[in-house]
């Protein structure tokens, strides 16, 4: 590490790496180089570790939200978990990952496999239905993905369950056609339930670069996001475009796929993420 | 678009009196800015702004009105030349069994890519076999048995409890009866960090002489694709790197970074969901991409 180092041009530039290679972006990295610089020089800093500290701690500021995110199901119920992203990204999985968690809260869930087009997306999500023991709602390859929501839904409402998780195809943001359709199963679903009753998620690969910015804004656009799954977050990569998504959209991460497993799905924790950035 | 904005830096400072080293020093800047902004990895980013500084601080350039295109125009193809130059392609033989394998993270389209391949070679007039060596992905011999059978391939799947390995040789061996000339091998989506799972690999080109071991990439992956790319070179030894989803609007500075640091080629795209996004690459149409 840098610890050692004098307090000099080439130890901010170190530090400036450091976030540029975690894919936190230019332009998000060298503002808070830029702040961190100008506080060291204020109280004049000397010591490297303190730095460090105060930089993890303006990263900090830009993560931490000011709503507590809990992963406690609101009273008001059926609650929706939408999960929604680019192709590959991890929903199905993240998925499966909600439905045992809240299985083993007590609850009552129901997963609805609203993916319809890829081929043996329905048959990958009854497996995780499977695996977390709760109840899903499909329908044939090819149908309306709409459809199927609003069958979903009109069941759970009918039949009091307190979760529902619904899984979306995977689509490239520029795909205009496929984000209208997305848009069409957010609407369909405020047919049965309440915008408060549901939360949309974009999950997002943590190896991803700068195109994680775009399509935030623009999945953003079509279902008004409350925030991000960062999935494969077990990996190398370190995701840190959540920051840059976080520092122009206010829109945060919410939980962390660390895994493949039916467990690996933890509450995002700011402080672990930014130690683990430098660690 | 980046020949705009480096041509307004040199606009600026022409105007302020003649044009020198700081100029270019700002231009370069600029560029460099935008590579990082199309996900090259930090230091390919470095390495490359020198190497294109040496090439344009030329008298010659400097003293044209038209500096900044030039360098725009040096940029274009040092980027071309570093991405391969040329098109390369997966070269295999008639009359004999290929055997191609497909790694990568998780997720990055091996599965959609095993059959897209298999039909553009069934197309081409070989016989085909794609190998279902995923045991791990809930329904993932479903995906390549549903996909190939889209694409008019046969699957090899496992029986139940097979490890790769075993379904691999399996497969190897039926082929040979079978006169297949093409057998396409997708694997499950793994970590660099995750020593089985790479160790899995490594076995299966122990045991088969592959002619091609393709890593697939997505196009959007930000800094890592350096470390993940040179891990998978340095463990496993790949011949090739498949770049997938191109059909999005991500730049794909991935491909450079991946490319100038295992110099190995990208031979092949990704252009979309159905079985006929993917395409031979050209590296001049991808800098020009990664340049915006
Ligand atoms: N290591 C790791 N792998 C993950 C994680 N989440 C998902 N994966 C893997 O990523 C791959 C893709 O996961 P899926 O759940 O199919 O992704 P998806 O977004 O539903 O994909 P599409 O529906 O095709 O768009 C699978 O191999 C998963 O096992 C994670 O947190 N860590
Ligand atoms: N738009 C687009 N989608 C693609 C492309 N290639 C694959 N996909 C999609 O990306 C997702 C993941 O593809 P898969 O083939 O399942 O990826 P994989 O590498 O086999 O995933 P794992 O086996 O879990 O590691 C699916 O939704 C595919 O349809 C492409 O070139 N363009
Ligand atoms: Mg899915
Ligand atoms: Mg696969």
């Amino acid at each position: 590490t840098t610890l050692h180092k004098k307090i000099d041009g080439a130890f901010f530039d170190e530090l400036l790496d450091i976030l540029i290679l975690g894919d936190m972006g230019v332009e998000t990295s060298e503002k808070l180089i830029d702040q961190l610089k100008r506080t060291v020089k204020r109280d004049k800093i000397r010591d490297a570790e303190e730095i460090i500290n105060l930089l993890k701690a303006g990263i900090q500021d830009i993560l931490k939200s000011d709503i507590v995110y809990t992963a406690e199901i609101p009273d008001k119920r059926p609650y929706v978990i939408m999960l929604t992203g680019v192709n590959g990204s991890g929903k199905t999985t993240t998925a499966g990952k909600f439905a045992r968690r809240y299985k083993d809260a007590g609850l009552k869930v129901m997963m609805i496999a609203a993916d319809t087009f890829r081929a043996a997306a329905i048959e990958q999500l009854e497996i995780w239905a499977q695996r977390a023991d709760v109840d899903i709602v499909k329908q044939k390859e090819g149908s309306d993905p709409s459809a199927v929501i609003f069958d979903g839904l009109q069941k759970a409402v009918a039949r009091n369950y307190d979760v529902v998780i619904a899984d979306t195809a995977g689509r490239l943001q520029n795909k205009s056609h496929l984000m209208k359709e997305l848009e069409k199963i957010k609407r369909t679903s405020l047919k049965k339930v309440d915008e408060d009753q549901i939360l949309s998620l974009l999950v997002l690969d943590a190896t991803t670069g700068q195109n994680a910015v775009s399509q935030a804004l623009i999945f953003n656009d079509a279902v008004k996001l409350d925030g991000i799954v960062l999935a494969k977050l077990d990996g190398t990569a370190k995701g840190g475009i959540v920051v840059t998504i976080k520092d122009r959209l206010g829109l945060p991460v919410l939980e962390a796929g660390v895994g493949e497993k039916i467990d690996d799905l933890i509450p995002f924790d700011t402080e672990a993420y930014v130690d683990g950035l430098f660690g | 678009k980046l020949s705009d904005k480096i041509q307004n830096v040199f606009d600026r400072l022409r105007g302020k009196g003649r044009l020198n080293e700081k100029a270019v020093e700002e231009g370069l800047r600029e560029i460099r800015m935008a590579l990082l902004e199309a996900d090259v990895n930090y230091k390919v980013a470095k390495d490359f702004i020198a190497r294109v500084k040496e090439k344009s601080v030329g008298e010659e350039i400097l003293k044209s009105l038209t500096a900044g295109q030039q360098i725009v125009r040096i940029v274009r193809d040092e980027l071309t030349e570093l991405l391969g130059g040329e098109t390369v392609e997966i070269e295999l033989e008639r009359n004999r069994l290929n055997e191609i394998l497909l790694i990568g993270l998780q997720g990055c389209g091996k599965t959609t890519m095993a059959a897209k391949m298999g039909m553009k070679y069934r197309e081409d007039g070989w016989r085909p076999l794609l190998v279902a060596l995923d045991i791990y992905r809930p329904a993932a011999v479903e995906q390549l048995q549903k996909t190939g059978a889209q694409a008019n391939v046969p699957v090899f799947a496992p029986e139940s409890g097979e490890k790769p390995m075993a379904i691999l040789s399996r497969a190897h061996e039926y082929a040979l009866e079978n006169n297949i000339d093409i057998l396409i091998a997708d694997t499950a989506g793994r970590l660099t960090i995750d020593d089985e799972m790479m160790a899995e690999v490594e076995e299966l080109t122990q045991a088969i002489d592959f002619d091609e071991v393709l890593l697939v990439v997505d196009a959007m992956t930000g800094q890592e694709a350096v470390t993940v790319a040179e891990t998978f070179n340095s463990r496993i030894g790949i011949s090739g790197c498949i770049m997938t989803k191109l059909d999005g609007d991500a730049r794909g500075g991935a491909a450079l970074s991946v490319r100038s640091v295992t110099g190995v080629p990208i031979k092949l795209i990704g252009t979309g969901e159905g079985l006929q996004g993917v395409e031979v690459f050209y590296p001049e149409r991808m800098s020009g991409r990664i340049i915006g």
